[in-house]
């Protein structure tokens, strides 16, 4: 079963035309292994992306070199999928 | 398992099963009013069913699809509720009882079963259908991108490790082939509402091309209508316009196809919720998003009934 141990959903805001570029080219590196929700389209629209653990590093670096401003929108993704489990088997049983 | 669809908790997450128990429970409890149909297989062999509300034979029908991207999870369990809310309100609320004396609904819940149930048991996080790729290790196509209206074109990807795998041919995913056979044989589909999450959007054709639709200044009216009953209740904040322009360039969606088969309002929602836990909407959620969405599709509803065509 796939876990989530630690991965982390950024929302990330582009600024300029520049930085939706880059994010474009950070998001074809598939050794990353990013799973982008919101895809980098145009800077009125938010970007979100799904970062493994392994990969967090990485990827913040990126977003920091390059001025790209982010937030943390969820901490750890499996925390979120462990409280939604609980609640379904609660209301199973 | 609840035994009847008054003890079903609509404010919970069910597995595929309960989901496909409680058609047939609400099928059993209002057979004069709902019928399930299959309209094909998955690919792993599920049932694509389609509950069929009808009061009457040979009437023009209304269109909504929950579920087509397996991990937004809202979208399947606001299904169940729409399904519920249209046996309950039938011979109560006047609007709907008049689209119901005149029209009739089909609502396919769970659009992508073995993605659904792939999900629930493996991936949280799985978006595409689950049909293997020869060639590739990586499995399934983006069920959203295998639609004949310029299919292939930008904002689709020809890998098949992508999310947005288009797949090798057009309407190549059973799941998409199966509804196209149903519209088609229907002939008389007169709206289609493809339901999505979560980017708080009512969209309209089309993806695949700057072109505007014809009819883009009613459909822009009926979405900004449709969107002011939505925010009516608990002041969810929407966008809604034409997806090339309001969100992005995608090529073989759903609602493009629709649209150029003649089926005029056509529109794709993607329901909560912006920017705090994507597809992994907490259950206590599902009823105020159902609720707040059922007011847009009626209103959609409304206007398709009230402007044949």
């Amino acid at each position: 079963k796939e876990t989530f141990e630690g991965h982390q959903v950024l929302r990330i805001t582009a600024n300029n035309e520049a930085q939706i570029t880059l994010l474009k080219e950070l998001s074809e590196q598939g050794h990353l292994g990013l799973d982008f929700w919101m895809e980098p389209i145009r800077e009125s629209l938010p970007i979100d992306v799904r970062v493994p653990f392994n990969s967090l590093q990485a990827v913040r670096a990126f977003l920091a070199y390059n001025h790209i401003e982010y937030l943390v929108m969820i901490e750890d993704v499996q925390n979120l999928l462990d409280e939604e489990q609980r609640q379904m088997l609660k209301s199973h049983v | 398992i609840p035994r009847n669809t008054d003890d079903f908790v609509y404010t919970n997450y069910h597995n595929l099963n309960t989901i496909y128990s409680f058609m047939d429970m609400l099928v059993a409890e209002h057979s004069d009013l709902v019928s399930k149909i299959v309209i094909g297989q998955s690919y792993e062999g599920r049932p694509l069913n389609v509950l069929r509300f009808s009061t009457g034979a040979n009437r023009p029908g209304m269109w909504l699809d929950t579920g087509i991207h397996s991990r937004e999870w809202v979208t399947q369990a606001s299904g169940v509720w729409f399904a519920k809310k249209i046996v309950t309100d039938y011979g109560r609320d006047p609007a709907l009882t008049d689209i119901l004396n005149n029209y009739d609904i089909y609502l396919e819940i769970i659009t992508n079963p073995d993605g659904y149930q792939y999900t629930q048991t493996k991936d949280r996080m799985w978006r595409k259908t689950r049909k293997p790729n020869p060639g590739s290790s990586c499995v399934g196509v983006d069920p959203n991108r295998n639609w004949d209206a310029g299919f292939g074109g930008a904002g689709s990807s020809s890998s098949p490790c992508s999310e947005t795998y288009r797949g090798p041919s057009a309407h190549s995913e059973p799941e998409v082939k199966a509804i196209v056979d149903f519209v088609k044989s229907h002939g008389n589909i007169k709206s289609f509402v493809s339901i999505h999450s979560y980017s708080q959007m009512l969209l309209y054709p089309y993806g695949y091309t700057r072109t505007p639709a014809k009819d883009q200044a009613e459909l822009h009216e009926l979405a900004r209508k449709a969107i002011t009953e939505l925010q009516s209740l608990y002041n969810t904040r929407y966008t809604y316009g034409s997806i090339i322009t309001t969100i992005y360039q995608a090529s073989g969606g759903t609602i493009d196809w629709t649209y150029d088969q003649g089926i005029k309002y056509s529109y794709t929602f993607e329901l909560r919720d912006t920017g705090r836990y994507g597809f992994i909407l907490p259950a206590n959620q599902i009823v105020p998003t159902a609720e707040e969405t059922w007011l847009a599709l009626m209103a959609i509803m409304e206007h398709t009934k009230n402007n044949p065509y």
